[in-house]
């Protein structure tokens, strides 16, 4: 399964990932 | 001829299984090339979304995904025996990799079926949650994440998927559009809102700006923990316990109300929230997918594989408003598929949870798969996913909306906060 987010933000928001990267919920996934 | 017609012998021998699937596969293909767009609006204003891809798609898409996934729903919700629990479940678990210390309830004899091992819940604290504005939904892969350019989503490199499709259009009719209610008040008289004023238009008997600490309307609060609640909050506590404000005519009273949570702890949520979205974000509803200016939209693919903990959680302080059930295709969703299968999450069964957060609109779709077609929203008792519904009445593009506004007379939604369970995947 799967789950997509999709989200308006300021233009200077970064995610702090890797593509293919593992997470865990609750763990940091961007900044503003 | 006629004496050859009579007496020639017939004689009857078995096909190759592989004749029959090669015809299923040709006979789809051709299907499918005949309508060769890749996305085109139906009549009813509904994105239709065609199966395109190599040939292992094709093959994919001739199978009865659903019933197959029913099927292995079927199977896994069969009790099994005691003694062969620790076991099974062990051997599952090594097989899929999962982490058998953080299970909330550590003795696998108590997981009847290997569904209900699916549907595991941690223990508390296993899961600390970042100070972050936007954090993991659920333990997995990033499979893709970026900025939507246009209305197209990207779903690995080259492959694209339309917004619209993805979470529906409000359909030109309006039918089965939830009361997404715009701000009565338009931005830019925000700031010249009395608190009286604001507190009839939501219809509660305090208003928001004073409840997080007499910030001026015009500026999303900045929340601190110190922020000073009006000295008499608790005293209006009580009174909106005893007196809940009443509820508007006609508003539908959603299932989603959570009836059974004392009213003084849901208060309190939705406080919380509302302070972490600030009086804007808290104010403004039904904003739809159009940023502001200097805002974008980005996205996130988290992809779970079948050994993670597959219950997920509120990414952000954020308020649901509504909730939109494709029934789709259940096409398998791992990343193999996913970089040949275009329009593969447009294509699949998935509930697009919208709303809002302090930044804007907010959406979190969790889309399911073969072996998990079931998808739980804890705060939506009336979803039903994965249903037997017959082959031609599967039409991409087709939802069924339900609206939260009931859930929270302050939010007009169901509030969030960061971490917090929301749902999750169920096998079959």
């Amino acid at each position: 399964s799967t789950i997509v987010l999709v989200f308006e933000a300021p233009a200077s928001f970064e995610f702090g990932l890797k593509a293919g990267q593992k997470v865990k919920v609750g763990e940091r996934m961007g900044s503003v | 001829v006629a004496d050859a017609w009579r007496s020639t012998p017939t004689k009857w021998y078995p096909l190759p299984w592989f004749v029959g699937a090669c015809l299923l596969v040709f006979l789809q293909y051709r299907r499918n090339v005949k309508a060769n767009k890749e996305v085109e609006v139906g009549e009813d204003g509904e994105h239709v979304v065609k199966l395109r891809g190599p040939w292992q798609v094709h093959i994919l898409g001739a199978l009865p995904l659903r019933n197959m996934s029913r099927l292995w729903g079927y199977l896994n919700s069969l009790e099994l025996p005691v003694w062969f629990r620790p076991i099974g479940l062990r051997l599952y678990a090594y097989a899929f990799g999962c982490n058998l210390d953080e299970l909330e309830e550590p003795d696998l004899r108590s997981y009847p079926s290997l569904g209900d091992f699916f549907y595991r819940s941690l223990k508390p604290g296993a899961r600390p949650i970042a100070d972050a504005p936007l954090v993991s939904p659920a333990d997995g892969t990033v499979l893709h994440f970026g900025m939507v350019q246009g209305s197209r989503v990207e779903q690995v490199k080259g492959l694209t998927y339309s917004l619209d499709a993805l979470l529906g259009v409000e359909r030109p009719d309006g039918s089965g559009r939830g009361r997404s209610a715009r701000v009565e008040f338009p931005e830019r008289e925000l700031a010249a809102v009395s608190d009286e004023e604001f507190a009839n238009v939501n219809g509660i008997e305090y208003s928001l700006s004073q409840l997080l600490g007499g910030s001026s309307p015009s500026t999303p609060s900045t929340p601190t923990e110190t922020t000073p609640l009006r000295n008499d909050f608790p005293a209006d506590l009580e009174a909106y316990q005893r007196h809940p404000p009443p509820k508007r005519s006609g508003e539908r009273v959603d299932a989603s109300v959570e009836s059974e949570q004392p009213m003084q702890e849901t208060v309190a949520e939705h406080v919380t929230v509302a302070r972490e979205l600030g009086v804007r974000a808290a104010l403004d509803r039904g904003h739809g997918l159009k940023p502001r200016p200097g805002n974008a939209l980005f996205f996130t693919v988290i992809y779970l594989a079948p050994g993670d903990y597959h219950r997920f959680h509120s990414p952000a302080a954020w308020v649901v408003e509504k909730r939109r059930h494709f029934t789709g295709e259940l096409f398998s969703v791992s990343p193999y598929i996913a970089r040949r299968l275009e329009n593969l999450f447009v294509l699949n069964e998935r509930v697009a949870l919208l709303g809002r957060w302090r930044y804007g609109a907010f959406s979190m779709i969790p889309v399911g798969a073969t072996n998990v077609g079931s998808i739980k929203i804890n705060f939506d008792k009336e979803l039903r996913t994965n249903v037997r519904v017959r082959r031609g009445e599967l039409r991409p593009g087709m939802y069924e909306e339900a609206v939260y506004d009931g859930a929270s007379q302050l939010l007009h939604g169901q509030p969030l906060k960061a971490g917090q369970e929301m749902g999750g995947f169920c096998l079959g």
